[in-house]
């Protein structure tokens, strides 16, 4: 199993969720973060002067997958989260070694 | 001053205008600019990078700190290049691009000058900040080629991307040199002979950051077009790596026609340190171009 | 060493807390999340109302622990989360190359 | 690849980037955490007031760096986040197996 962690534009979250559903995925967790990068964030009048924000919001979303869909899951993503423009964000995927159901003790992909 | 100074402060002050203008429309489409400026065609800053009007960005300041290292050092180290853009990087500069930033940050870990080949690396970040390479080296077209090259190496180790600075080299030397555009149709020619990637006319409608792209979109723009104005609001009206290819329409059209041809209205809105960087430092590397090749 | 994730009930967080102070653990990074699961449009209780939007609050545990800690980690955690209905959450277990403990410097299990 | 986790003190955050910036590395995924510490019981100032809650804000730095940056981009963030005192926090190493970049489908290193 797999960890995939992505970064998106906030207002893809929606976009995002329906095309996991088209490939079976519908569990996931979802934090909102403050995304630092190339992107420069919005600016911002203080005592008089215009500066610019360091940061974007963004939204991180964690999907434990079977390794199976961990290609179908990213590109999933990808497509549904890109605009082309700076900023769209980043997919990671990191390994998991256990996975557990709490509410059944099930473990491994029968997990998730 | 003389006509070749002028077309070599023509050439510089193009690429920094080119810049200027460009970045506002970075990154839209064509019909995104057409639909929020019908044309583009003053200074005015904004865009994605929130500049102020006649703010420049990595093409003008990438091209800046390698000129001010090659005056530094009265000639020619590819290591004193690397360390002006390391310097540069760690200033915090407005933008960088992601093979720039790669390349330089392989620079500062290990000391070592030439990033390895790579088929990733065939953006134009290395062609678009050789412009003093050129300006130093105007009587040894050997050193040109051996330097560009050199350079480019510190961060883009690619075919095209080396191919493309060299031909772009040629040609704003030979318009530098007082020849006439039809010299420099003939090294684009050339440049598309060996690689028919590079074919750019008719043009092909791309203007992403790739090599390719870029030069095609430049080299449309300037051949298609009899005034430095023209040149680059043409080019730079297409979008997608706007400044960039602003920039290299600029250094090829303000070759051709000289600085008292750039329009008055864009070198009074030039943030006046880099305007007075430029040109300082244009008759310093013409100084660097009469010595002996060292 | 191990990273250990877990998303729980939010009203459950007490609980799995000093259910890892018994077996000696006390260091850990909490995150409020939003939780989306396979089960469509079900309604839970958040404090005191009836929520039927497409995500539930969660609340995500990171827990770094020693190899030998983590079978009995995810064992503490599992039982003092489970409320045997939809929802109760997930355990991931993923590995940790190297942990630094800021202050000291201390690198490895003396670090967590 | 590697993901670094970091959990610092917030009022550490711009003493930190800029550290990272000294070794070209601009890009990361900054969230707001609560701190649970072995300590217990200490108090923090925070925002002027004195805690004595069980828990501290805590900020947590997500940045994927490739292999190489690894060492220098810890080694970064523990000289600029440490004070000495208690509750400086932790840097952890996580593998990544694969990274991409929403807006250009670059992967591995060029995505990141
Ligand atoms: N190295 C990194 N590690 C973790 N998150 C990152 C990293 N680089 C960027 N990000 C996240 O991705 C977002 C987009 O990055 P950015 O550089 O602005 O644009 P793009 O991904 O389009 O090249 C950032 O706001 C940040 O949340
Ligand atoms: N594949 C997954 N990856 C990451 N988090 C998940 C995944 N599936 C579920 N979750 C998290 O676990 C929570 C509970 O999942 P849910 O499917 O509603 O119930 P249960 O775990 O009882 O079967 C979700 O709200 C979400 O936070
Ligand atoms: N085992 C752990 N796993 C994950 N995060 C931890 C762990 N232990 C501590 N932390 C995080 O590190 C912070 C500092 O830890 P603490 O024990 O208070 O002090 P110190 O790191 O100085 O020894 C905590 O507030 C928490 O956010
Ligand atoms: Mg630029
Ligand atoms: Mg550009």
């Amino acid at each position: 199993m797999k960890l995939i962690i992505a970064i998106i534009k906030p207002f893809k979250l929606e976009e995002v969720k329906d095309a996991l559903a088209d490939v079976g995925i519908e569990g996931m967790t979802v934090t909102e973060v403050k995304g630092f990068g190339r992107q420069k964030g919005h600016t911002e009048i203080y005592r008089g002067s215009e500066y610019t924000v360091d940061f974007l919001p963004k939204v991180k979303l964690e999907i434990v997958v079977p390794d199976e869909l961990v290609a179908k899951c990213a590109e999933a993503i990808v497509k549904a989260a890109k605009t082309g423009k700076i900023g769209d964000g980043k997919v990671f995927v990191v390994p998991v070694e256990e996975a557990i159901r709490i509410r059944t003790d099930e473990r491994g992909e029968s997990a998730v | 001053m003389d006509s070749q100074t002028e077309r070599a402060l023509g050439a510089y002050l193009g690429l920094a205008v080119g810049d200027a203008l460009g970045a506002t429309v970075e990154f839209m489409t064509a019909s995104e600019i057409a639909t929020t400026h019908r044309v583009h065609r003053d200074i005015v800053g904004g865009g994605w990078l929130h500049l102020k009007p006649g703010q420049v960005t990595d093409d003008t300041q990438m091209s800046l700190a390698l000129g001010r290292a090659m005056i530094a050092w009265g000639g020619w180290s590819t290591r004193a290049a690397a360390d002006a853009f390391l310097k540069w990087m760690l200033s915090m500069p407005i933008d960088i691009g992601h093979t720039c930033r790669r390349g330089i940050r392989r620079y500062m870990l290990d000391g070592s000058l030439c990033a390895h080949p790579s088929d990733d690396e065939a953006g134009n970040g290395a062609a678009m900040r050789n412009l003093p390479v050129v300006i130093a080296t105007l009587h040894d077209p050997v050193a040109l080629e051996q330097r560009s090259l050199e350079q480019v190496h510190i961060t883009h180790h690619h075919p095209l991307s080396d191919a493309a600075t060299v031909a772009l080299a040629h040609m704003t030397r030979r318009l530098i040199l007082g020849d006439s555009i039809e010299a420099c149709r003939k090294i684009a020619d050339d440049l598309v002979a060996r690689h028919p990637q590079f074919r750019y006319a008719p043009w092909p409608g791309l203007t992403s950051g790739y090599i390719v792209d870029t030069v095609q979109t430049v080299l449309d723009a300037v051949f298609t077009s009899s005034s430095v104005e023209d040149a680059i609001v043409r080019a730079v009206n297409r979008g997608g790596d706007a400044d960039t290819i602003g920039a290299l329409a600029g250094q090829l059209a303000g070759a051709r026609y000289g600085a008292r041809l750039i329009p008055a209205r864009w070198l009074r809105r030039l943030d006046p340190g880099v305007f007075h960087a430029i040109r300082g430092q244009v008759p310093a590397l013409l100084a660097l171009s009469s010595q002996r090749a060292t």
